[in-house]
């Protein structure tokens, strides 16, 4: 489903080039979680962004469902993002101004989901991330761990073939965490599921893990350090 | 150091009332590591931030080295926060459109630092948290943890005798987050620490760990469950 090949992204900054990815070949399958894990700025996020489209790749190609995304033209590459990926940033990045359940619904009514079905679905996924009670919340008035819960059940929202998951249980105590993992679990057997994690115990329920270490993928494959 | 007596903050929403921290009593030394561990949406960052004079009390009484928060002017209590407490938010808050090594020097400029003092100061703390090569770095341009790691360094800029960090390595792998954790108990030796944490590593080595749960104390001291 996702293709990568020889994938680079570098910033420069000053005199100074940072290559955040250094050359990345990877295929994702249809199905299944792959977990990726690494030290603080060895290049998850970035890779991540990357195959969801947040980002131009520096060099490479990334192929999505046999599409180049370099192909796409910027119209089209919107509603890639809304339909085809599910996005859970690790900074959440959840619209102020929204309650939870409008910011859960916001990619539905994109969509075109009518009002009445929006709602319901958006209220459904809360409570799958056990925040039922929390639904009229705006931003400001929920704790760190229940906004990344939001950001979570909004990636869902439509049902994408792909979930990117950014660091999704940083901000859970391990209790908390484990009903993610389940959720990110079932939902993984439907379709391609991709987390950046720290969680040895996620890192360990996935079908594969992948280290990274200064942009490239080792084949430390062995060594579950998360 | 810190003496808080039958401590409440609530929240109205609609015809509901949410008591985030439901009466406390609490006194915390003057050296030394403390823990708070609990559920996503117990309580803890409102406790802290409430401690930290970022929030009043709804009800009850916040002492720190004798002085009663409520009895503290506006104008004085600008001071207090950034003097007396240095804050890790767990969103850590840093200003966009300064570099980590001026967001690290923001806190000293207020309390007066010379120019070049400042600039030394601030650039030894991010060595102290592995930054040194990201100094010149905007939010922007930095990953998450390494955000997370500025906002140590620059809660540590002023020297404070109190030391409030919220959930300071959610966004760390476990290599970086040790360097934390021995930072932050060395520190702890010559002032008061308080870390909201779900690493279970971390809670470990505090002095004493504190169970929150539906904003209430309870004395499940012995179980070590972050
Ligand atoms: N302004 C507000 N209005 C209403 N409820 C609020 C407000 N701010 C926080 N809350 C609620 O207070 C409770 C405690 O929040 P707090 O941020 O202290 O939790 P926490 O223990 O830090 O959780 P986490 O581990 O997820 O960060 C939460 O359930 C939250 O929804
Ligand atoms: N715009 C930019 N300009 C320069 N360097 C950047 C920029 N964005 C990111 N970087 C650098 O690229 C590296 C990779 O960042 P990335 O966010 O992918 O790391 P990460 O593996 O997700 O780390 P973490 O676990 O801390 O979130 C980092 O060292 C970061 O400083
Ligand atoms: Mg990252
Ligand atoms: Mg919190």
């Amino acid at each position: 489903l996702v293709e990568l090949r020889d994938l680079w992204k570098s910033y420069r900054k000053g005199s100074e080039t940072i290559d955040a990815v250094a050359g990345i070949d990877l295929d994702l399958p249809e199905r299944g979680m792959v977990a990726i894990v690494g030290p603080s700025g060895s290049g998850k996020s970035t890779l991540l962004h990357v195959i969801g489209a947040m980002d131009r790749p520096t060099r490479g190609s990334v192929r999505v469902a046999g599409r180049n995304l370099g192909d796409i033209p910027q119209g089209e590459l919107t509603r890639f993002r809304r339909e085809v990926v599910g996005f859970v940033f690790q900074t959440f990045n959840l619209i102020p101004n929204l309650t939870a359940v409008e910011n859960v619904a916001l990619p539905m009514e994109f969509s075109g989901v009518a009002r009445a079905a929006r709602a319901s679905r958006a209220k459904a996924l809360l409570e799958r991330v056990d925040l039922g009670q929390r639904a009229r919340h705006r931003p400001n008035e929920l704790s760190g761990g229940e906004m990344q819960r939001v950001a979570i059940a909004r990636a869902l929202a439509n049902e994408p073939p792909v979930v990117l998951a950014d660091e999704p249980t940083g901000n859970l105590d391990s209790a908390t965490g484990r009903l993610i993992y389940e959720l990110l679990q079932a939902i993984a057997r439907e379709r391609t599921v991709v987390v950046v994690t720290h969680s040895e115990e996620l890192a360990r329920l996935a079908d594969r893990v992948l280290h990274l270490r200064d942009g490239r993928l080792s084949n430390a494959a062995h060594d579950h350090s998360a």
